[in-house]
């Protein structure tokens, strides 16, 4: 049975896209099979891979409004071994329309299970909200990496995320851990980035990551060019970055 | 009648809470009487100011969903002439609350028109999602600034941001009109700033503030001692640019 993971954090442009890109191609590129899932309406996972929004033939929005399986609504082959399911503007109406539907925060996690067999990680990159997309990403898996950035309003919103992950842990999904937390955007020469990064490690002792993710424009360029950062740019400090920060969630996943 | 504006991207981090909480407090600074709404559950536009969250009498929760007047809900003097309506979390859970309650997309804008009269301007800070918080908003004001962050995902969701402005304008509020964009953390010296800043000028040639938000620690540092940029550092590069942005404000408002 596969690991699933989120990365989940309802404040905005913290680097969620950017991990579950990242993390998901590196793990695929390592011998695992993974299925990312892009539950944002922006779709940013999908157009980072490359794809184009309009052309896919189903995606997220089909799964959990229409009910289509998993496994028909895959865009396969995103890379070797990485498939997606990606998502479209579509998606935006599938909070209000989720609303009246039964089962409405496990439409996800039930979607999935047909298809958990066939991956050894399933990702789901959840929009900047504690709505039902992510209650649903939530409810479906079994851990949470939540990225950080190292900025102080980003930590304003961490409570109101924890108590939200723990209302799901004990309505919806037992099971559910917080693997971990990463530190994006990390600048070490603003006295900021350092106090956060400090302010965090006594928050979460035992759950930081010990790689520390630096700002990098080479991580904002590769999606414009629709590739990882591993393609566009392997020896940047962002590339090595995500490389240690993947074997760091591979063990912590005890991938096999 | 005061004029009404909502800063909104459904883009998370891109500067709408910086955007909103420093307009607001140079237009009050320069002897206008100003409203700030919070509608972002974060309440980053609330601690922005120094003020906490759980002291808040009323929020914009109670205006929302209780029908509180906003005379009454008013958290007064957040400075001189600024008043603040504030958020907390318990606006998390209004997303779901509004859908089954009539009128849901007017609700703010029907409680507003008590107050207007008392103010020279009423901004509006967004949550990063189109949902019925945003629609909300934009429902209830004139104009919309849309901050955008120099970077290339931040271009990807314009598209959707416009296509969900023109629905409200035609369904919901017809005097809805974007006033302007505004460019967030540029960092002149990458390549994929001054590129997102071309095809931004391309895509809006008429309504792109001349004034560019430069990418400065300052405003990140600021909201960490409850302080505005202009009473934190205000001869900061970050100050001078929302000074400045500020009076294009004014101007495109016509503010007597
Ligand atoms: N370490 C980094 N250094 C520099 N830029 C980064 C880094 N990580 C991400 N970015 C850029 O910062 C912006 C925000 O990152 P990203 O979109 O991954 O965050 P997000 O949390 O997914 O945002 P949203 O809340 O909108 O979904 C993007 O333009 C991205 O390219
Ligand atoms: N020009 C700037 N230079 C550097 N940092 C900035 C700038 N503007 C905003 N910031 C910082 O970047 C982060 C994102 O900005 P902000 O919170 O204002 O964006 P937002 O669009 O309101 O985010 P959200 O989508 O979560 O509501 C914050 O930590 C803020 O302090
Ligand atoms: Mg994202
Ligand atoms: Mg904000």
């Amino acid at each position: 049975m596969g690991k699933a993971l989120a990365l989940a954090n309802q404040k905005g442009g913290v680097g969620k896209t950017t991990t579950s890109v990242s993390v998901a191609s590196w793990l695929a590129a390592s011998g695992w099979r993974v299925l990312l899932i892009d539950a944002d309406p922006q779709g940013n996972a999908t157009s980072s891979l490359g794809i184009d929004k309009r052309t896919l033939p189903r995606s997220t929005y089909d799964v959990l409004i229409e009910g289509v399986a998993v496994g028909d609504a895959l865009v396969v082959a995103a890379r070797e071994r990485l498939d997606l399911l990606g998502a479209n503007p579509a998606l935006a109406g599938a909070e209000v329309e989720l609303v009246s539907l039964s089962r409405r925060e496990r439409r996800l996690g039930l979607a999935l299970e047909t298809v958990r067999e066939q991956y050894d990680v399933v990702l789901i990159d959840c929009p900047p909200s504690l709505g039902l997309l992510t209650v649903n990403a939530l409810a479906a898996v079994d851990e949470v990496i939540v990225p950080i950035q190292c900025e102080y309003l980003a930590l304003e919103g961490l409570m109101q995320l924890i108590n939200s992950i723990d209302l799901v842990k004990r309505r919806l999904n037992p099971a559910l851990d917080v693997i971990g937390v990463v530190m994006t955007m990390f600048d070490p020469r603003t006295r900021l980035a350092n106090q956060v990064v400090e302010d965090v490690r006594r928050y979460f002792p035992s759950r930081m990551f010990t790689t520390l993710i630096p700002r990098s424009v080479r991580l904002a360029e590769a999606p414009s060019f629709g590739k990882t950062i591993f393609e566009y740019d392997p020896t940047s400090r962002g590339a090595q970055a995500y490389r240690s920060l993947s074997e760091e969630v591979a063990a912590r996943l005890a991938l096999a």
